[in-house]
């Protein structure tokens, strides 16, 4: 039996609107520590990796590991009949094929009750291991995403650069070519604001802008972004959950 | 010309 409550079905909303976009059949597995689930787009270049600890709920209990298939599509459908503010539980037994969504106004007493059916998703879990990261950088999700959308506009690959004190992303297209350049800073004020930069070597890395705008979605998740590069690995982007977080993962291109 | 990687190339299947 899972019992899944969120404190805000705004919440969960944010989490599935952070990757609906590049993914549309995903497997939530639901142990009893929290929900996971992963996923690689269409074109196999992007992974997303999700992890909702059960810290993040307000009440979670699931006595039996149970996978729930979802079409995302049809789970954004349900979770716009929400309000915001309403509770949203999750409700599924142990070898469902359908899960409960019970969205309660705890002032009003109103209560809506959806049902979406579950989907027998073939997906490959991929292990995935904690690589060695060349450059690690943190900084703020709403800049990071603004940074993607306007240079998106010029190209359809931006470039990362990292240098030992200098963050560069640069578009070359048709119309022109641009760059933002940014470097560490430090706001005692809102540290969230700062940005702060680790290198070991330096990073010279390209990737689609399409998958990038895929990603800056998940800002809506937090207020900040951790972007760690390697020349060898995919590039990781991570938003942070209270408990848990939403990783992409993303292959560069490379010179052929 | 820069070529895409594929994701699956970096991760094992488990």
């Amino acid at each position: 039996m899972l019992e899944a409550k969120f404190e805000e079905a705004s919440f969960f909303k944010r989490i599935i609107d952070g990757f609906k976009d590049c993914v549309q059949l995903v497997n939530f597995q639901c142990k009893d520590d929290g929900i996971i689930a992963q996923a690689v787009d269409d074109s196999r270049v992007l992974l997303v990796s999700l992890e909702i600890g059960s810290e993040s709920f307000q009440t979670y209990r699931c006595d039996h590991p149970i996978t729930l298939g979802i079409d995302l599509n049809s789970l954004s459908k349900i979770l716009r009949c929400g309000n915001n503010t309403d509770t949203l539980t999750l409700i599924a037994d142990d070898t469902p094929d359908s899960v409960l969504l019970l969205f309660e106004d705890t002032k009003r007493e109103r209560i809506a009750e959806y049902s979406l059916k579950l989907m027998d998703i073939d997906a490959d879990f991929l292990k995935i291991e904690e690589l060695a990261y060349e450059s690690t950088l943190m900084m703020p999700s709403a800049e990071f995403a603004k940074n993607v959308r306007d240079l998106s506009q010029l190209s359809d690959s931006l470039t990362f650069t990292i240098t030992k004190e200098t963050i560069k992303f640069q578009a070359d297209g048709d119309i022109g070519s641009g760059s933002v350049i940014l470097k560490p800073y430090v706001n005692m004020d809102d540290p969230d604001q700062s940005i702060k930069l680790e290198m070991e070597q330096p990073v010279d890395l390209t990737f689609g802008s399409k998958y990038l705008l895929d990603i800056v979605k998940g800002s809506a998740l937090s207020n900040k972004v951790g972007i760690r590069l390697s020349s060898e690995a995919p590039a990781l982007f991570q938003f942070d959950l209270s408990s848990g977080f939403l990783q992409f993962f993303l292959a560069p291109k490379f010179n052929d | 010309s820069l070529k895409q990687k594929s994701i699956a190339s970096f991760f094992n299947r488990s």
